[in-house]
Protein backbone atom coordinates (compact mmCIF):
# COMPACT_ATOMS: atom_id res chain seq x y z
CA UNK A 1 0.00 0.00 0.00
CA UNK A 2 3.01 2.61 0.65
CA UNK A 3 3.60 2.21 -3.27
CA UNK A 4 0.09 3.69 -3.69
CA UNK A 5 0.57 7.09 -1.53
CA UNK A 6 -0.87 9.41 -3.54
CA UNK A 7 -3.82 7.54 -4.24
CA UNK A 8 -4.51 6.75 -0.63
CA UNK A 9 -4.07 10.06 0.14
CA UNK A 10 -6.70 11.38 -2.32
CA UNK A 11 -8.84 8.80 -1.47
CA UNK A 12 -9.01 10.14 2.31
CA UNK A 13 -9.25 13.68 1.36
CA UNK A 14 -12.58 14.61 1.97
CA UNK A 15 -14.41 16.04 -0.66
CA UNK B 1 -29.29 11.31 -11.26
CA UNK B 2 -26.44 10.85 -8.69
CA UNK B 3 -24.06 9.87 -11.75
CA UNK B 4 -25.41 12.73 -13.89
CA UNK B 5 -24.54 15.51 -10.88
CA UNK B 6 -21.28 13.92 -10.11
CA UNK B 7 -19.75 14.06 -13.94
CA UNK B 8 -16.87 16.18 -14.01
CA UNK B 9 -16.58 19.54 -15.73
CA UNK B 10 -14.43 20.04 -18.91
CA UNK B 11 -10.64 19.73 -18.61
CA UNK B 12 -8.13 21.01 -21.21
CA UNK B 13 -4.75 19.98 -22.40
CA UNK B 14 -3.45 23.36 -22.17
CA UNK B 15 -0.23 22.20 -24.40
CA UNK B 16 3.17 24.18 -23.31
CA UNK B 17 3.04 26.70 -26.49
CA UNK B 18 7.17 27.50 -25.67
CA UNK B 19 7.45 23.89 -27.07
CA UNK B 20 8.00 23.32 -30.73
CA UNK B 21 5.57 20.68 -31.78
CA UNK B 22 6.71 16.81 -31.62
CA UNK B 23 5.78 13.33 -30.67
CA UNK B 24 7.63 13.94 -27.44
CA UNK B 25 5.53 17.34 -27.01
CA UNK B 26 2.59 15.26 -28.15
CA UNK B 27 2.92 12.59 -25.54
CA UNK B 28 4.12 15.10 -22.62
CA UNK B 29 0.78 16.66 -22.99
CA UNK B 30 -1.04 13.66 -22.82
CA UNK B 31 0.67 12.02 -19.63
CA UNK B 32 -0.13 15.68 -18.29
CA UNK B 33 -3.50 15.63 -18.74
CA UNK B 34 -3.85 12.45 -17.87
CA UNK B 35 -2.01 13.02 -14.44
CA UNK B 36 -4.92 15.79 -13.59
CA UNK B 37 -7.87 13.47 -15.21
CA UNK B 38 -6.62 10.66 -12.73
CA UNK B 39 -7.25 13.08 -9.62
CA UNK B 40 -10.79 14.37 -10.67
CA UNK B 41 -11.41 10.83 -11.58
CA UNK B 42 -10.44 9.63 -7.91
CA UNK B 43 -12.83 12.40 -6.27
CA UNK B 44 -15.30 11.43 -8.96
CA UNK B 45 -15.31 7.70 -7.71
CA UNK B 46 -16.45 9.15 -4.25
CA UNK B 47 -19.73 10.26 -5.60
CA UNK B 48 -20.37 6.89 -7.18
CA UNK B 49 -23.43 6.05 -4.48
CA UNK B 50 -22.27 2.78 -2.90
CA UNK B 51 -18.32 3.43 -3.66
CA UNK B 52 -17.06 5.25 -0.21
CA UNK B 53 -18.05 2.67 1.73
CA UNK B 54 -16.06 0.40 0.34
CA UNK B 55 -12.58 -0.20 2.52
CA UNK B 56 -9.74 1.99 1.05
CA UNK B 57 -8.15 -0.81 0.24
CA UNK B 58 -10.94 -2.21 -2.28
CA UNK B 59 -11.33 1.59 -3.37
CA UNK B 60 -7.83 1.71 -4.17
CA UNK B 61 -8.31 -1.74 -5.84
CA UNK B 62 -11.32 -0.84 -8.37
CA UNK B 63 -9.30 2.19 -9.37
CA UNK B 64 -6.19 0.74 -9.87
CA UNK B 65 -7.17 -1.64 -12.24
CA UNK B 66 -10.00 0.41 -14.40
CA UNK B 67 -8.29 3.82 -14.46
CA UNK B 68 -7.42 3.67 -17.77
CA UNK B 69 -11.53 2.61 -19.07
CA UNK B 70 -12.70 4.99 -17.44
CA UNK B 71 -10.67 7.91 -19.19
CA UNK B 72 -10.71 5.89 -22.47
CA UNK B 73 -14.22 5.69 -22.33
CA UNK B 74 -14.19 10.04 -21.60
CA UNK B 75 -12.36 10.56 -24.38
CA UNK B 76 -14.91 8.30 -26.44
CA UNK B 77 -17.75 10.00 -25.33
CA UNK B 78 -16.57 13.48 -25.81
CA UNK B 79 -15.29 12.52 -29.32
CA UNK B 80 -19.15 10.86 -30.24
CA UNK B 81 -20.18 14.61 -32.21
CA UNK B 82 -16.86 14.54 -34.17
CA UNK B 83 -16.21 12.59 -37.31
CA UNK B 84 -12.50 10.28 -36.65
CA UNK B 85 -11.20 12.75 -34.22
CA UNK B 86 -10.46 12.02 -30.45
CA UNK B 87 -11.01 14.86 -28.07
CA UNK B 88 -8.60 14.00 -25.41
CA UNK B 89 -9.69 17.48 -24.03
CA UNK B 90 -11.66 20.06 -25.53
CA UNK B 91 -8.50 21.78 -26.60
CA UNK B 92 -6.64 19.22 -27.47
CA UNK B 93 -8.05 17.09 -30.64
CA UNK B 94 -6.29 14.70 -32.55
CA UNK B 95 -6.55 13.30 -35.96
CA UNK B 96 -5.19 9.91 -37.81
CA UNK B 97 -2.21 12.22 -38.80
CA UNK B 98 -1.38 13.79 -35.68
CA UNK B 99 -2.13 10.22 -34.05
CA UNK B 100 0.73 8.64 -36.54
CA UNK B 101 2.95 11.21 -35.90
CA UNK B 102 2.55 10.72 -31.87
CA UNK B 103 3.03 6.99 -32.34
CA UNK B 104 -0.57 6.57 -31.27
CA UNK B 105 -2.46 5.22 -34.61
CA UNK B 106 -2.44 2.06 -32.95
CA UNK B 107 -4.31 3.41 -29.89
CA UNK B 108 -6.31 5.34 -32.52
CA UNK B 109 -7.54 2.98 -34.05
CA UNK B 110 -8.81 1.18 -31.44
CA UNK B 111 -10.96 4.11 -29.54
CA UNK B 112 -12.48 5.14 -32.86
CA UNK B 113 -13.72 1.80 -32.88
CA UNK B 114 -15.56 1.94 -29.64
CA UNK B 115 -16.35 5.34 -30.50
CA UNK B 116 -18.13 4.04 -33.96
CA UNK B 117 -20.16 1.46 -31.65
CA UNK B 118 -21.28 3.97 -29.39
CA UNK B 119 -22.34 6.11 -32.33
CA UNK B 120 -24.67 3.43 -33.59
CA UNK B 121 -25.97 2.82 -30.41
CA UNK B 122 -26.57 6.53 -30.06
CA UNK B 123 -25.61 6.18 -26.49
CA UNK B 124 -26.86 8.61 -24.11
CA UNK B 125 -24.92 11.01 -21.37
CA UNK B 126 -27.36 9.09 -18.94
CA UNK B 127 -25.67 5.37 -20.18
CA UNK B 128 -22.45 6.63 -20.25
CA UNK B 129 -22.27 8.02 -17.01
CA UNK B 130 -23.56 4.72 -15.46
CA UNK B 131 -21.26 2.95 -17.80
CA UNK B 132 -18.46 4.37 -16.86
CA UNK B 133 -19.43 3.33 -12.96
CA UNK B 134 -19.55 -0.14 -14.04
CA UNK B 135 -16.47 -0.37 -15.22
CA UNK B 136 -14.87 0.98 -12.68
CA UNK B 137 -16.86 -1.69 -10.22
CA UNK B 138 -16.40 -4.45 -12.92
CA UNK B 139 -13.04 -4.00 -12.91
CA UNK B 140 -11.60 -7.81 -12.55
CA UNK B 141 -9.19 -6.39 -9.58
CA UNK B 142 -7.73 -9.54 -8.02
CA UNK B 143 -6.71 -7.38 -4.96
CA UNK B 144 -10.20 -7.38 -3.32
CA UNK B 145 -10.57 -7.92 0.30
CA UNK B 146 -14.95 -7.95 0.14
CA UNK B 147 -16.10 -9.57 -3.04
CA UNK B 148 -19.66 -9.63 -1.84
CA UNK B 149 -19.20 -5.32 -0.92
CA UNK B 150 -17.74 -5.04 -4.90
CA UNK B 151 -20.83 -7.45 -6.15
CA UNK B 152 -23.32 -5.18 -4.48
CA UNK B 153 -22.09 -1.92 -5.92
CA UNK B 154 -22.12 -3.96 -9.33
CA UNK B 155 -25.64 -5.08 -8.53
CA UNK B 156 -27.08 -1.46 -7.89
CA UNK B 157 -25.36 0.04 -11.04
CA UNK B 158 -26.53 -2.81 -13.41
CA UNK B 159 -30.19 -2.20 -11.53
CA UNK B 160 -29.57 1.76 -12.51
CA UNK B 161 -28.67 0.78 -15.73
CA UNK B 162 -31.52 -1.37 -16.72
CA UNK B 163 -34.24 0.46 -14.64
CA UNK B 164 -33.41 3.31 -17.25
CA UNK B 165 -33.30 1.11 -20.66
CA UNK B 166 -37.18 0.12 -19.68
CA UNK B 167 -38.43 3.32 -18.82
CA UNK B 168 -36.04 5.35 -21.81
CA UNK B 169 -35.64 2.36 -24.57
CA UNK B 170 -39.00 0.38 -24.57
CA UNK B 171 -38.10 0.08 -27.96
CA UNK B 172 -35.31 -2.18 -27.58
CA UNK B 173 -35.12 -4.72 -24.97
CA UNK B 174 -32.02 -5.90 -25.07
CA UNK B 175 -30.46 -2.36 -25.50
CA UNK B 176 -28.66 -2.93 -21.48
CA UNK B 177 -27.07 -5.96 -22.30
CA UNK B 178 -25.81 -4.06 -25.97
CA UNK B 179 -24.08 -1.75 -24.17
CA UNK B 180 -22.43 -4.31 -21.62
CA UNK B 181 -21.52 -5.96 -24.71
CA UNK B 182 -19.60 -2.83 -25.48
CA UNK B 183 -17.50 -3.75 -22.57
CA UNK B 184 -15.05 -6.29 -23.35
CA UNK B 185 -13.55 -3.92 -26.17
CA UNK B 186 -13.34 -1.14 -23.66
CA UNK B 187 -11.26 -3.73 -21.54
CA UNK B 188 -8.98 -4.28 -24.41
CA UNK B 189 -8.52 -0.67 -25.61
CA UNK B 190 -7.54 0.41 -22.02
CA UNK B 191 -4.83 -3.07 -21.55
CA UNK B 192 -3.33 -1.82 -24.82
CA UNK B 193 -3.12 2.04 -23.76
CA UNK B 194 -1.61 1.10 -20.23
CA UNK B 195 0.86 -1.35 -22.20
CA UNK B 196 2.20 1.49 -24.36
CA UNK B 197 2.36 4.09 -22.10
CA UNK B 198 4.27 1.86 -19.98
CA UNK B 199 7.23 1.34 -22.44
CA UNK B 200 6.86 4.96 -23.04
CA UNK B 201 7.81 5.44 -19.52
CA UNK B 202 10.61 2.96 -20.02
CA UNK B 203 12.03 5.09 -22.55
CA UNK B 204 12.64 7.92 -20.16
CA UNK B 205 11.80 10.33 -22.97
CA UNK B 206 8.54 11.28 -21.19
CA UNK B 207 8.29 13.19 -18.29
CA UNK B 208 5.79 11.71 -16.35
CA UNK B 209 4.03 13.33 -12.94
CA UNK B 210 3.48 11.12 -9.76
CA UNK B 211 -0.15 9.72 -9.68
CA UNK B 212 -0.21 8.88 -13.36
CA UNK B 213 3.31 6.76 -12.51
CA UNK B 214 1.81 5.37 -9.58
CA UNK B 215 -1.38 4.48 -11.58
CA UNK B 216 0.33 3.04 -14.66
CA UNK B 217 2.87 1.14 -12.13
CA UNK B 218 0.07 -0.68 -10.64
CA UNK B 219 -1.66 -1.59 -13.54
CA UNK B 220 1.44 -3.47 -14.82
Amino acid sequence: KEKHKILHRLLQNST
Amino acid sequence: SHLLVAEPEKIYAMPDPTMPESDIKALTTLCDLADRELVVIIGWAKHIPGFSTLSLGDQMSLLQSAWMEILILSIVFRSLPYEDELVYAEDYIMDEEHSRLTGLLDLYVSILQLVRKYKKLKVEKEEFVTLKAIALANSDSMHIEDMEAVQKLQDALHEALQDFESSQHQEDPRRAGKLLMTLPLLRQTATKAVQHFYSIKVQGKVPMHKLFLEMLEAKV
